[in-house]
Parts: C-alpha cells; sequence; structure tokens
C-alpha cells in the first residue's frame, strides 16, 4: 500500500478491496478496517508493515488456543470422518493425511466410504497404496454405513493408531444427503462410543461465502472438530476460514498446497497473512 | 432482503421530484453489500454500482411505482443486461468432428459436466465421443469410462504420457468413424501452472476446437477473476460453464466471470446426475444473485 500513507478514504478503500477481494467476507472486513481506522489514531502513518503487523496481532489473538493436532494418544484407534461438498479435496487430502500420519509411524486404515461416485473407490485405493496404508473397499457397497461399520470393527481388530474416513461429497443444502451423514455418524459411534474423535470439514480454497454456509450446515449435523482449506496454492486466499473460525470457533488443522502426497502442511496464522500480502 | 430494504430507502420519495446522489447513495450501499456477499467481484460490484447510479441518476420518479421499485428495477435490469443472453448455442458447424474443449480449476466439475453434455448431444442426434484427456488425476480415466457407460456414449483412452498425442489420436480415430461431436475433458489445473496451462494451449493451437468451455464452480469467490482471465487470455474461451448450482450459493460468480472474459455463459449445471444440464437464464440468475 505504500510507505508511511496517512490513512486517508483513498487508503481505506484499497485496503477494503484487498480485504474483500481475499474472500474474508463482510464481518471480518469490517473488523479489520475498525481496528486499522483505530490504529491511525495512535500514530499518523501507517505503512504495509503496520498493517500486516496488525492483522498477525489480531488473528493470532482468534487462533491462539486452537488445538491444530488430532488426537491420537489413546488405547483404541481414533476415527476421523472427512466431510464436504462435492470436489473439495477429500480424498486427495485423506491420501495426504495417510501419508503424514504413517510417516510418523502411525499406523493408518482408510475407509472408502463414498459408495456413489463413479471411480471414488478406485481413486482412494491409488492413495492409499502411494501412502503405503491399508483401505477398507467394497466396490459392491451401495450405501456407506455398512462399510463404515466393517471398516470400523476392521480397524479395532488390526490395531490401527488412525482410521480415515472417506465420504462422498455432498451440499449441505440437499436434506437427504445430511440425513445419510447423520446415518453414518450414528453408525461410527454403535462402534465406538466418544466416535468420530474427529470431524475434519474440506473446504475449496477457492470457494467464496458459501464456506460459512457450509461450515455452518455441517455443524448442525456432525459437530465439525477442524477444517482443511485446499487448493490455497493458486491465488485465492481462502479468507472465509477466518470468517468460520470467527464465528463458529472451528480451527484450521491444515492447508493443502498441491495434488501430490506431501502437499499439506499444518495450519498457523502467520501462514494466512504471508500468504495474503505474498 | 434486498428489495425491502430499498423499498424502506425510498418510501418517502414517491411522487416528488428526482432520484438524487443523496437518496441513491444509500441504497447503492445496501446494493453493493449484497454483491460481495453474494460473491461478485469487488471491482466487478464496484462498476455495477457506477452503472446504476448513472442510469438512476435524473430518472424522474414516475408516479405509477414508487422510486423503490425504479430503482429495484434499473438494478435488476442492468444486471439481465450484464450477465449476457439466455441459449447462446454452441459452435458445432464447419467440418466434423466439432471438437469442444472443456476446461477448468481442480474440482470445478468438468467430467460430470462432458459427460452430461455428450449425452444432451446424442439425445439432440448428434454422434458424440469423449476423449479422457486427464492423464494426472488418479482414476480420472475410470470415471470418464464409467459415465460415458451410463450416457451410452464412447470414450476414446489412451495409455500416453503425452496428452496432446492422445488428443490427436482422438482425432484420427473421430475422423475415421462416424462421430461427429468431439469433446475433450482435460485435468483440472491452476491458472498459475504454466507448464499446464501450457498443455492447453499447445492442444488449442493444433486442434484447433470450435469450442473452449470453462467450467467454474458455481461457489467460487473472489479469485473466480483471476483464473476467468488466465484461461481466456490463453485459450480466448468461447463459453462458461457454472456448476453446483443446485446448492445455496448465490452465483455472483457468474457476474464477475461474465464480466472480466465477455464471453456467454451456455451452461448451468444444477446437479449430479446426467439429467441436471440447462440453459442459462439471465433474468433467474439476476434474482438469485440480488437475493
Ligand atoms: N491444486 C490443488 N488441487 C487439489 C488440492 N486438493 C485437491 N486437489 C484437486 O482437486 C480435485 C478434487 O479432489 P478430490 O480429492 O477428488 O475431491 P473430493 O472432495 O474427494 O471430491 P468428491 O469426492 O467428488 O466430492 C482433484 O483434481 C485434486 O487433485 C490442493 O490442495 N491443491
Ligand atoms: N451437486 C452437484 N455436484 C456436482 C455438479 N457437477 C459436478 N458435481 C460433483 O462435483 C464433484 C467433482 O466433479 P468432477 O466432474 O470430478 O470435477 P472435475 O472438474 O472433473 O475435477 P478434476 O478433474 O479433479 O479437476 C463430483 O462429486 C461431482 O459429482 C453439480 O452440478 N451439482
Ligand atoms: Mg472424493
Ligand atoms: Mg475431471
Amino acid at each position: 500500500f505504500g510507505l508511511g500513507m496517512k490513512i486517508d478514504s483513498g487508503l481505506l478503500e484499497r485496503i477494503e478491496a484487498f480485504l474483500y477481494e481475499s474472500d474474508l467476507g463482510t464481518a471480518v472486513t469490517e473488523l479489520i478496517l475498525d481496528e486499522i481506522e483505530k490504529e491511525s489514531r495512535k500514530k499518523l502513518l501507517l505503512n504495509e508493515a503496520d498493517i500486516r503487523e496488525l492483522m498477525l496481532r489480531l488473528f493470532g489473538e482468534m487462533f491462539k488456543d486452537d488445538e491444530l493436532s488430532i488426537p491420537l494418544e489413546q488405547n483404541q484407534p481414533c476415527v476421523v470422518l472427512v466431510v464436504g461438498v462435492n470436489g473439495a479435496g477429500k480424498t486427495t487430502t485423506i491420501g495426504k493425511l495417510a501419508s503424514h500420519y504413517s510417516a510418523s509411524g502411525k499406523k493408518v486404515l482408510i475407509i472408502a466410504a463414498d459408495t456413489y461416485r463413479a471411480a471414488a473407490i478406485e481413486q482412494l485405493d491409488i492413495w492409499a497404496q502411494r501412502a503405503g496404508v491399508e483401505i477398507i473397499k467394497n466396490l459392491e457397497a451401495k450405501n456407506p454405513s455398512g462399510i463404515v461399520y466393517d471398516g470400523i470393527q476392521a480397524g479395532i481388530s488390526r490395531n490401527a493408531d488412525l482410521i480415515l474416513i472417506d465420504t462422498a461429497g455432498r451440499l449441505h443444502n440437499k436434506a437427504h444427503l445430511m440425513q445419510e451423514l447423520d446415518k453414518i455418524r450414528r453408525v461410527i459411534a454403535k462402534v465406538i462410543p466418544d466416535a468420530p474423535h474427529e470431524t475434519l470439514l474440506v473446504l475449496d480454497g477457492s470457494i467464496g461465502q458459501n464456506s460459512l454456509v457450509q461450515a455452518r450446515e455441517f455443524s448442525k449435523v456432525t459437530p465439525v472438530s477442524g477444517l482443511i482449506v485446499t487448493k490455497l496454492d493458486g491465488t485465492a486466499k481462502g479468507g472465509s476460514m477466518i470468517a468460520i473460525r470467527k464465528e463458529l470457533h472451528i480451527p484450521v488443522k491444515f492447508i493443502g498446497l498441491g495434488e501430490k502426497l506431501g502437499d499439506l502442511l499444518p495450519f498457523s496464522p502467520a501462514m494466512f497473512v504471508n500468504a495474503l500480502f505474498g | 432482503q434486498l428489495r425491502d430494504n430499498l423499498q424502506t430507502i425510498f418510501k418517502n420519495l414517491r411522487g416528488q421530484g428526482k432520484i438524487t446522489e443523496q437518496n441513491i447513495a444509500l441504497a447503492l450501499r445496501d446494493v453493493r453489500r449484497t454483491l460481495l456477499e453474494a460473491d461478485v467481484n469487488y471491482g466487478v460490484a464496484r462498476s455495477f454500482i457506477d452503472a446504476v447510479k448513472e442510469k438512476a441518476l435524473g430518472e424522474k420518479v414516475l408516479l405509477s411505482i414508487t422510486p423503490g421499485q425504479q430503482v429495484i428495477k434499473i438494478i435488476h435490469d442492468e444486471m439481465v443486461r450484464l450477465l449476457g443472453d439466455t441459449q447462446v448455442p454452441l459452435k458445432l458447424d464447419g467440418l466434423p468432428p466439432a471438437m469442444i474443449m472443456v476446461v477448468g480449476l481442480q474440482g470445478s466439475g468438468k467430467t460430470t459436466f462432458a459427460a452430461k453434455l455428450a449425452k444432451q448431444l446424442k439425445a439432440s442426434g448428434k454422434r458424440p465421443m469423449l476423449v479422457a484427456a486427464d492423464i494426472y488425476r488418479p482414476a480420472a480415466i475410470e470415471q470418464l469410462q464409467i459415465l460415458g457407460e451410463h450416457s451410452s456414449v464412447p470414450v476414446y483412452r489412451e495409455q500416453n504420457r503425452d496428452v496432446l498425442r492422445i488428443c490427436r489420436n482422438a482425432l484420427a480415430q473421430a475422423r475415421n468413424s462416424d462421430v461427429n461431436v468431439l469433446i475433450f475433458d482435460t485435468a483440472g489445473r491452476l491458472h498459475v501452472d504454466d507448464a499446464m496451462m501450457e498443455e492447453l494451449s499447445a492442444i488449442h493451437r493444433e486442434l484447433k476446437p470450435r469450442e473452449v468451455l470453462f467450467v467454474a464452480d458455481g461457489m467460487i469467490g473472489q479469485d473466480a477473476v483471476n483464473a476467468a482471465k488466465a484461461f481466456n487470455a490463453r485459450l480466448d474461451v468461447t463459453g462458461i460453464v457454472l456448476t453446483k448450482m443446485d446448492g445455496d450459493a448465490r452465483g455472483g460468480a457468474a457476474l464477475s466471470i461474465r464480466s472480466v472474459t465477455g464471453k456467454p455463459i451456455k451452461y448451468i449445471s444444477a446437479g449430479e446426475s446426467t439429467e441436471d444440464l440447462e440453459a442459462f437464464h439471465p433474468e433467474r440468475f439476476a434474482n438469485r444473485i440480488l437475493g
């Protein structure tokens, strides 16, 4: 924004454009602009570094007690349910998660519970092979509950540390699909009473304000405990993750930065701010 | 929502004088906010508001309708005008087979759309063939083959690491048969991935397809303009497709993409099954974006 610029309406307008174009949305943009105006009263000239600092402070504060890790320290498999709308990156992300945890010595089991989409199981199978982990699948299965039930039983008998469940993409405004998700969650709880221990909502980083609606609606059916924001290796900034954190207090656990097995990073607010100004 | 707000703002104006800078400023602030929350790009929203302001200022307030309704009509009409025409047809003329390239960002719905389009073309008497040009995504070829079977449309596939070769061979095979429409399903890619964008350019340069359809996720946010501009600059896109419109996203991306590319929106995908492909209706879309 230029060195040592006096905060006038011209600069504020440019900052506002910058914030909106990062998909931060109205609530977060207005919050930041308020903070900037307050700051400019203390210190007449603000430059880009000051604004960056201010945002780091704001977001750092917002995200500070977030639990990024997945609860793996228990004497039973940690069950992670992966959900989200169509094409967000769930299947690919599960491959990355499997590789990530398997590399740190954990025994990972993947359950192919997308029994709907063409070649979904084949796609996940390839990821399981790449990550070097076992997969529970049934090409004849017509509904996900059965495979989820069998898969968790298998995970228990094989002493898996982590069970990752891939589900079919679903739009949150489709009642029958959200009911199916509710049923999956109940089936999981039947096998392990306090499972799923983690429900990760995968969000496409290029999606706009609908991300917040997705987070709200999915949370009504399965308590979403973490977000994974994908496709941030493009030009999208994924700003809606901030709006979601602010309104629903759901932490971002990982971000997806590509289509390969290793393209997954644990999240940090600094990462977000740097990418924003990057 | 917006309509009610605007009605309220203009409630006091009925039958008196003109729509002025003052009274329109409040209304336009509301409109701008509506557009941003509907995912219309910031810059595009700005231009839209300026255009509406220009049209609205100096309009005499008619006695037959309320000023609020008048402004709403200006806003609605301007949006419909910008969104473009309905039923812009595919260019399938010329020496057969007519070629259609389906391109876009990862996960936007290209493969699903390609199969739907193939089915629709077949139903209208064409003899389409799908080309599996995504050799990267795990099981992408299988996915297209399954969808092709469901639509009873043949799928050209080849074990080859050279995508241009695959496309070239598919064309050769089509020419040796009675296939008259060839639909290339390409891999999702980032507009900032030069190597992958060059792959598309190479196919485009050599095969010169009549149609290049940019498929965008209907829920996409501010980044829509970046991707659309880049794909259009590289390939001179001939049409836009918005998918997943059976969701509840407002779809402001339609206005953004249309504004920055100037290209027609040719199809709306509103569901996962092969029947869910519709023509674009600017009126309906304007209502959706304006909420
Ligand atoms: N560039 C990029 N592409 C990604 C990323 N994550 C996933 N993708 C791509 O996005 C597309 C969709 O990914 P999938 O894993 O199939 O998404 P999904 O959520 O399982 O999709 P459905 O099962 O159909 O709902 C694929 O082409 C992936 O390679 C990412 O972080 N960056
Ligand atoms: N609800 C709904 N889902 C859709 C629509 N179009 C596609 N999908 C779903 O979106 C997901 C992604 O679709 P694909 O056709 O695999 O997307 P793609 O662009 O080919 O993905 P890549 O090849 O990985 O870039 C799948 O789950 C599709 O079933 C639509 O109009 N509505
Ligand atoms: Mg999937
Ligand atoms: Mg595809």
